[in-house]
């Protein structure tokens, strides 16, 4: 490993930085993931934290640009040079730089992050069937409000799952319209525009107006990039037109005809013989979180490796299961020293799943044999269910909750049937982030996005706002709850913790506090947190982390095996 | 067999430079740090021969001072826009 001359390193462990703009590549959420894992690369061998902050100066900026993007290094469009960043200091010092121009994916092609629908924001399954063809991209068929949209598993009409595709009719993002979706036509310097531009700026970007005269309003927003988005050509970002007509012939999808190198392309209007606009379609794509996770190192202190599996190696390499190379780890605590310890391994599988004889979904059968290449319907079993809506100890008893529907832990094997939400609780939406019961007065607690619901007994309050909790806007859904037996309750959120008081109903003044510093060695993106028999548990996807009251963690074990009591 | 005579169209943006190996080699010897700008002009082949070996050693391909295959699949090969040497 090398450092840099100098060997700048940042002289606190508390590292802070703000994601600038977003690209229009990838869906928000999943750029914001991105980033955060590849953070966590360094923090996981390091004493080092990383926080995300939206308002002041951060130690590191992210920005995604083209070209000349505000420094003296340009970049250089599509492939070549991907990303930069700079070695630790103030200013600039620190900052990482992504290429627009690339394709910005997870690393193995276009990653189609579905919103609304019946999916949870899952990703796209391409190919899928709808209605008996086969489709590879989001379509709007089946649908009159021009709306596109994808199967998130292999077989629409047999599963039902879908969700929105991005389109400018669906969202924009950055800007100043708070991700309201385009309005077309919309007036810009008195012409009207019936899809998204680039006329106004300099830097490549596709905006629109959110409402129908941005000239009068001046609210806009970026256009995110449909998936069938060409990359280079003379129409970087612009969305395939299907069907397109190149050299008097029609085609439907992407094609290699006119090209000697084999790629893939398509025009950007219905015919490119009159209009010649072209790009190239989707390729691989570079994997986003690999190049954040170098130039991050960059911005921690460490210069290129010479060793080639290295992440620290100039070169880009996909990698599928990505683990920190001993030299990048050498490097990185020698600047930092080492974290303190290892954090606990989830025990490995002991058994094989047996295939199962019935794959048939939509039954009641209580199977617990699993295929893992059969689709099969979580709704009608626990053990199939790889990651619950919330979990949470009501009236002594465990219950599971997952999409409208929830199983309650017997006292002995695992749940046998599930009960619809909405026969017990029925002002309760299909999917809940978090819920529990308050030891002292027993009222139940239930969370969806930023809306919260009190029963007591068959008596409902709410739907009402986080706000009346005295939460920040931006604190979108709460993830899991721990109770107490002295009328709090903290409520969990990314790396933070709240406490509320359950009688008065407010935060508890002194937080926002760091979930990290007070309940170390459990996972921070657990996505269900709960208490049960008085103990603490962190769950991230299909394991869980228990802790005592000391707040240190006993045992890591299988939800579906070890709480669920699945064969 | 197709009758048909392959069609093959120029795309606009498409036309690349054409540069040769040399010229970009001496591009991505500037840019990262190897070679020092204006150290082309020179056409000097044993100084070009020294920075292609130390480029070689620097990111572990094999030292042979000649722009061979492997080393130009590198200089094309995507890459973090960071210098390998110097500031």
């Amino acid at each position: 490993f090398q450092t840099f001359e100098g060997e700048l390193k940042w002289d606190h462990n508390d590292i802070t930085y703000k994601i600038l703009n977003y690209s229009p590549d990838l869906d928000p959420e999943v750029i914001d993931d991105a980033f955060a894992r590849a953070f966590k690369v360094w923090s996981d061998v390091t004493p080092l934290t990383f926080t995300r902050i939206y308002d002041g100066e951060p130690d590191i900026n992210i920005l995604f640009g083209s070209d000349n993007h505000g420094d003296p290094y340009p970049f250089d469009g599509k492939d070549g040079l991907l990303a930069h960043a700079y070695p630790p200091g103030e200013g600039v010092q620190g900052d990482a730089h992504f290429d627009e121009d690339e394709n910005w994916t997870l690393g193995t092609g276009v990653v189609v992050k579905t919103r609304f629908g019946n999916a949870d924001g899952a990703i796209c399954s391409f190919p899928f069937v709808f209605d008996g063809e086969t489709y590879t991209s989001c379509t709007s068929a089946g649908r009159s409000d021009g709306h596109i949209w994808c199967s998130t598993t292999p077989n629409f009409d047999k599963d039902q799952k879908f969700g929105f595709c991005p389109s400018e009719l669906l969202y924009t993002f950055d800007g100043n319209s708070d991700g309201q979706p385009c309005v077309f036509p919309f007036i810009f310097d008195g012409e009207s525009y019936s899809s998204c531009t680039k006329e106004g700026r300099d830097d490549g970007y596709r905006w629109c107006g959110t409402t129908a005269n941005y000239d009068k309003d001046r609210k806009y927003g970026f256009c995110p990039n449909r998936d069938t988005a060409v990359v280079g050509g003379n129409s970087q970002g612009d969305p395939c037109v299907f069907p397109f007509t190149f050299l008097g012939k029609t085609y439907h999808q992407c094609t290699s005809d006119g090209r000697s190198d084999n790629r893939l392309w398509c025009a950007t209007t219905s015919s490119y013989d009159n209009d010649q606009k072209w790009g190239l379609c989707g390729d691989q794509g570079y994997s986003l979180f690999l190049v954040a996770a170098h130039e991050f190192g960059h911005a921690l202190g460490l210069e290129h490796s010479s060793v080639q599996d290295a992440l620290m190696y100039p070169m880009y390499k996909y990698v599928k299961d990505f683990s920190l190379h001993s030299d990048d780890i050498n490097g990185i605590q020698y600047l930092y020293g080492a974290g303190s310890g290892p954090q606990p391994t989830p025990p490995k599988p002991t058994r094989k799943p047996r295939p199962t004889t019935t794959p048939s979904t939509r039954t009641t059968t209580t199977t617990t044999s699993v295929d893992p290449d059969v689709p099969v319907d979580p709704t009608q079993n626990p053990c199939k269910v790889k990651q619950f809506d919330a979990i949470a100890e009501i009236q002594g008893q465990l219950h599971f909750f997952k999409d409208g529907v929830y199983w309650k832990l017997p006292a002995s094997g695992p749940p046998t049937s599930s009960i619809p939400i909405r026969d017990t609780w029925p002002a309760l939406p299909s999917n809940i982030d978090t819920a529990f019961q308050d030891p002292q007065s027993k009222k139940i607690f239930f969370f969806a996005g930023r809306r919260f619901w009190q029963y007591t007994g068959n008596t409902v309050l709410g739907p009402r706002s986080l706000d009346k909790l005295g939460f920040e806007k931006d604190v979108e859904e709460i993830s899991g709850a721990i109770t107490r037996n002295n009328g709090k309750v903290l409520l969990f959120n990314g790396e933070n913790y709240w406490r509320l008081d359950v009688k008065s109903q407010t935060v508890d003044k002194g937080y926002p506090r760091s979930r990290d510093e007070d309940f170390a060695g459990v996972p921070l993106d657990a996505h269900d947190i709960f208490v049960y028999q008085d103990k603490y548990y962190f769950c991230q996807d299909s394991f869980f982390w228990r802790m005592t009251w000391r707040k240190q963690v006993e045992k890591v074990g299988y939800v579906k095996y070890d709480l669920l009591r699945c064969p | 067999t197709s009758h048909h005579k392959p069609v093959s169209v120029i795309f606009p943006s498409d036309i690349r430079s054409n540069s040769s190996d040399l010229e970009r080699a001496q591009k991505y010897l500037i840019r990262y740090g190897y070679m020092p700008p204006g150290l082309q002009q020179t056409d000097n082949q044993n100084t070009l021969r020294e920075v292609v070996t130390k480029m070689q050693k620097k990111l572990g391909l094999k030292e042979t001072g000649e722009l061979d295959g492997e080393t130009i699949a590198a200089i094309n090969s995507p890459r973090c826009g960071v210098p390998d040497v110097g500031k």
